[in-house]
This record gives C-alpha cells, sequence and structure tokens, in this order.
C-alpha cells in the first residue's frame, strides 16, 4: 500500500 | 527545500507576476486563454485545501495565498474587468474534455481513497494539462505577445525545474512521488514545442509566429 503522502511541495 | 525547487517556485511566481503586468500594462487580455487560467485556478483551489489545515512552513503558506489570489485575480480580470478585449472566438478548446479524464483518471489512480487525496491527484493531473487551451489558441491565431511568451516560458519550465529537484530528492531524500513526477513530465513535454520556437525565435527578437 502507498504510505499517506505528506505534500510539502507547492 | 533545495535550489531547483526554489527556482522552480520563483520562475512559476515570476510566470504568474509577467501575466498580471502584461493584463495591467497593457489594459488588454488579448491573445490569452481564459480557460487555461480558469484551470489553474481550479488546479489552485483543489490542490490548497490543506491551505489552514496543514501548515508545512511559512513560504509554503504564504506561495499557496499568492498562488491562489493572483490566479483567482486572473480569472476576474479576463472575464469582468477586461472583457471587452478577451478574444473567446479563438479560445475554443473544450475544458470539459481535460476536466472529466483528469477527473475520473484521479479517481482510479491515487495515493489514498480519500477526499483531499483524489482532489489533490486531481489538480496535479490538471494542471498537466492546464495550457492546453492556451497553447491550442495560439495554434489558432499563429501568433503570441512576446510577453505571452515569456510567460509560457516561465511557466514551462517552472515544472522542467521541478523534474529536477524530484530527482534531487530521490536520491537524497529517498522521496519519490510517482503521480507528480508523470503528470510533470507530460506537462514539460507539452511545452517542447513552444520552447523551440521561443529559443530560435523570440530570443532572436522575432516575434513569436507559428508557421502557418
Amino acid at each position: 500500500t502507498d504510505e499517506k503522502f505528506e505534500h510539502d511541495e507547492l | 527545500m533545495n535550489a531547483f525547487r526554489l527556482v522552480g517556485d520563483l520562475c512559476h511566481l515570476a510566470a504568474i507576476v509577467l501575466l498580471l503586468l502584461k493584463i495591467w500594462k497593457s489594459r488588454s487580455v488579448a491573445g490569452l486563454s481564459g480557460k487555461s487560467q480558469i484551470l489553474f485556478g481550479l488546479v489552485f483551489v483543489t490542490r490548497y485545501l490543506d491551505l489552514v489545515t496543514n501548515f508545512v512552513s511559512p513560504y509554503n503558506t504564504i506561495m499557496k495565498v499568492f498562488f491562489l489570489s493572483s490566479s483567482i485575480a486572473t480569472v476576474y480580470l479576463i472575464y469582468t474587468k477586461f472583457k471587452a478585449t478577451y478574444d473567446g472566438n479563438h479560445d475554443t478548446f473544450r475544458m470539459e474534455f481535460l476536466l472529466i479524464p483528469c477527473a475520473l483518471l484521479a479517481i482510479v489512480v491515487n495515493h489514498e481513497f480519500s477526499p483531499m487525496e483524489i482532489l489533490w491527484t486531481f489538480s496535479i493531473y490538471l494542471e498537466a494539462v492546464a495550457i492546453l487551451p492556451q497553447l491550442f489558441m495560439i495554434s489558432k491565431t499563429g501568433e503570441a505577445e512576446t510577453i505571452t511568451s515569456h510567460y509560457l516560458f516561465a511557466l514551462g519550465s517552472y515544472r522542467g525545474l521541478y523534474i529536477m529537484n524530484w530527482l534531487y530528492r530521490y536520491y537524497y531524500e529517498n522521496n519519490f512521488d510517482v503521480i507528480a513526477v508523470v503528470a510533470g513530465i507530460v506537462q514539460t513535454v507539452l511545452y517542447c514545442d513552444f520552447f523551440y520556437l521561443y529559443i530560435t525565435k523570440v530570443l532572436q527578437g522575432k516575434k513569436l509566429q507559428l508557421p502557418a
């Protein structure tokens, strides 16, 4: 399973 | 944060400022695709929903606020303030041909089946193709104002620099997001034809004319 992404990019 | 991403964000910022300057100084939105600007506005709205719930850094928050407000302002300028100069006859790309496939793909291919994550994924897919109405409009009119081509060059460069950023993060931070990378490559490839024209024409001082 894909780990949850912390979207830190704009 | 790395230099590629910072310069990329600054190129993105420059593109948006260039566009606003062009509109404000020439008091005209001639040659601009309102549809692309609507799509970019939608990209920011669906991507920055976490603006208040997920604090990353002051830089991140300030840039998100600027991108959101400037894209909404641009749509406002095109469709209300300078509506008289909006060339709707050449801005005929069907937005639904982009919105529906991106929405469907975001539902099927995403990192997590949650509303926020699906909206983020939708914004990534949509950003990759949001420039198409603008490029389509230029191909129909056969030309673009020089400042509009500078806008497009900065806009295309920003995602190209992000690809370098993703390479860097892959090797040094072991961080890799296949969805953003694939969409970013598609987005940058769409500009290649324009990049060629920009470098061979605009940088030679000529106007951007597409071969008829």
